[in-house]
């Protein structure tokens, strides 16, 4: 673990009497190394081991009676800040809330949206789900199942393009006065500009409120670059970070929180529709430290 | 990188940049930037090119550890398709039915995730498009029991390869890895030869070293198949893979349909990651 390699590090260090500035970096070393094989990004990590720095050469750390807790104690707290608060769902307005799941393929949409409407459901909501992947085979019939399971409705058509059938859903959660409306959109790489601009559009004929990258934890450098197209192509309002029952160490949330700025909301952690769960950033902290 | 003009220190720090950006993560980077970099202090590599030239050449050596040809002789042979949620094991599935069949084999596929909603719909849908046949069970049926009776089905109507999809798992999950086991336990007690291929995603970061390691002691590894190579993700991850588990990548996704699939080229491959 990384507290046990500085511990390491930091008794070597000792032996030779007081600790300087110079000692200090081969304990960064450690954080540095420690967050690039959690998947932080390469230029995340770079920002976060100066920021530890300028507070490690301290005496915070250089006359402590144990300095590798030290370090590590502010490491957490840097770490911490920059997750920052967990998210809430947008809520206000004339109902229905309007949701958007986006993302790369593969990432845990479909299943997402069915969680996400089954915790709504649980808090007394009235959620409609919305099936606007056309593409992928079976994709309509994988989110009408879910929402039998959930007792959630589903707007789903035969065929179609995903903005009309969002308007269309939009339509019918109007109608039926429901409280929320969660859209299920087709995994694509942010560098699809066509599919990217079919999320534009999904996105002003619905008037979302909330635009959620769901993004899969085991998910390594790429999600920096990932993360912020989709947020200056589409525009986010939240982060939900999936298979979080791995045991991937999940940098990904640093680099995405950074580059974005937008609030983790959810995390998955499993494939049963109850696996959601609200995010703690002290325990993500933890996890991605190791 | 390779476009400044002499060997300085900033050259180093760039590369290692790169490199850990395309995931190739730290160790690796760090073995792979200390054998250049003993090479350059006994005058072996004394400019930028012969820099690039060398690099590729150390990337290249570590994806061509273990290959040997999946043999396909015996009649019929089973292929399990295994890997995490979501990496593109039946999109896969449907693109090596293909494949395969074009190059003259009789291919069965078993619709073998019988726990994700619509598991088997999505590959069935795929057979169909594809004019494959495929043996798809309730969903809830036990897997292992489906791909018995389609090792008895294949026998009796002359199939070459049975191309088995398996729903989605975390290697951390002890029973889901036991199950795979199960399957190929069945198939190897018909004296039936299985093969596992890995399906891992390109934008996989370091887990994807436990989740190979993980189903390879499950189930055994004779090949990975990396998707999504389309994106931009370089599969960095792939040379820490290939160095600690000898397993060849035998074939890339290069999109959505059944037609994007190519076998894997060592040379193709690390020149896209040295871009
Ligand atoms: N273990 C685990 N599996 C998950 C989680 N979330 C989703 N999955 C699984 O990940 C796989 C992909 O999930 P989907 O919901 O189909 O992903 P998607 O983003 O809709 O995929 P596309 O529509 O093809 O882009 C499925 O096997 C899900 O059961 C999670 O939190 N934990
Ligand atoms: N761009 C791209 N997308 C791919 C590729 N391979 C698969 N996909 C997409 O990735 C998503 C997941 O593919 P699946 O085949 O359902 O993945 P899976 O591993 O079977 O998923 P589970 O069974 O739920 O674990 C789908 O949207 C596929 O179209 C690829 O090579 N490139
Ligand atoms: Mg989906
Ligand atoms: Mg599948």
């Amino acid at each position: 673990t990384l507290s046990g390699k500085l511990q390491a590090v930091f008794e070597r260090l000792g032996q030779k009497g007081k600790l300087g500035e110079k000692d200090v970096e081969e304990a960064l070393r450690e954080v540095r190394l420690a967050l690039l094989e959690a998947d932080v990004h390469f230029r995340v990590v770079r920002g976060l081991v100066d920021r530890v720095r300028a507070r490690a050469i301290g005496s915070e750390v250089l006359q402590s009676l144990t300095p590798a807790q030290q370090v590590i104690k502010i490491v957490h707290e840097e770490l911490v800040g920059l997750l920052g608060e967990p998210g809430k769902l947008a809520s206000g307005g004339a109902p229905p809330q309007v949701i958007m799941l986006v993302g790369l393929q593969g990432s845990g949409k479909t299943t997402s949206a069915a969680k996400l409407a089954l915790h709504l459901k649980k808090q007394g909501q009235r959620p409609l789900l919305a099936a606007a992947d056309p593409y992928r085979p079976a994709a309509v019939e994988q989110l009408r199942i879910l929402g039998r399971q959930t007792e959630v409705p589903v707007h789903a058509e035969s065929a179609g393009d995903p903005v009309a059938i969002s308007r269309a859903a939009l339509q019918e959660a109007r109608s039926n006065h429901l409280s929320h409306l969660i859209i299920d959109t087709a995994g694509r790489l942010q560098t699809d500009n066509a599919l990217m601009g079919e999320l534009q559009r999904i996105k002003a004929a619905v008037s979302a409120t909330e635009v959620l990258l769901v993004a899969d934890s085991t998910i390594g450098q790429e999600a920096l670059r990932v993360a912020e197209t989709f947020h200056t192509t589409v525009g986010l309002t939240g982060i939900i970070l999936t298979k979080l029952d791995g045991d991937a160490r999940g940098g990904a949330a640093l680099s995405v929180r950074e580059v974005t700025g937008v609030p983790l909301k959810f995390l998955g952690t499993g494939e049963m529709l109850e696996a959601i769960e609200p995010f703690y950033p002290d325990r993500m902290a933890s996890r991605i430290l190791g | 990188v390779f476009s400044k003009s002499e060997l300085s220190a900033e050259v180093w720090d760039d590369l290692e940049e790169m490199l850990i950006t395309a995931d190739v993560g730290v160790s690796t980077t760090e073995n792979i930037l200390g054998e250049l970099r003993g090479r350059e202090r006994k005058g072996q590599i004394r400019e930028i090119d012969g820099l690039r030239e060398g690099l590729h050449q150390e990337l290249v050596a570590r994806l061509n550890q273990g290959i040997s040809a999946l043999a396909l002789d015996d009649q019929p042979v089973v292929i399990l398709v295994v890997g995490f949620n979501g990496a593109g094991k039946t999109t896969t599935v449907a693109k090596l039915g293909r494949y395969w069949q074009q190059a003259g084999k009789r291919v069965l596929l078993v619709a073998g995730d019988t726990f994700r909603a619509a598991g088997g719909e999505q590959l069935n849908i795929w057979a169909e498009r594809l004019g494959l046949q495929c043996i798809a069970g309730q969903r809830g049926a036990d897997a292992a029991a489906l791909l018995f009776d389609a090792i008895a089905s294949a026998r009796a109507r002359g199939f070459d390869v049975v191309l088995v999809d398996t729903a989605g798992r975390i290697h951390t999950k002890t029973n889901l890895m036991d199950e795979l086991g199960k399957m190929r336990g069945i198939a190897q007690r018909q004296q039936i030869e299985v093969r596992t291929l890995l399906v891992l995603d390109a934008s996989t970061g370091q887990n994807g070293i436990a989740q190979a390691r993980a189903f390879r002691d499950a189930v055994g590894l004779d090949g990975i198949v990396v998707t999504k190579l389309d994106g931009t993700a370089k599969g960095g991850v792939l040379f820490a893979v290939a160095d600690e588990l000898g397993a060849p990548v035998r074939f890339v996704g290069t999109g959505e349909q059944p037609d994007d699939l190519v076998v894997f080229d060592p040379e193709a491959f690390v020149t896209a990651v040295l871009e």
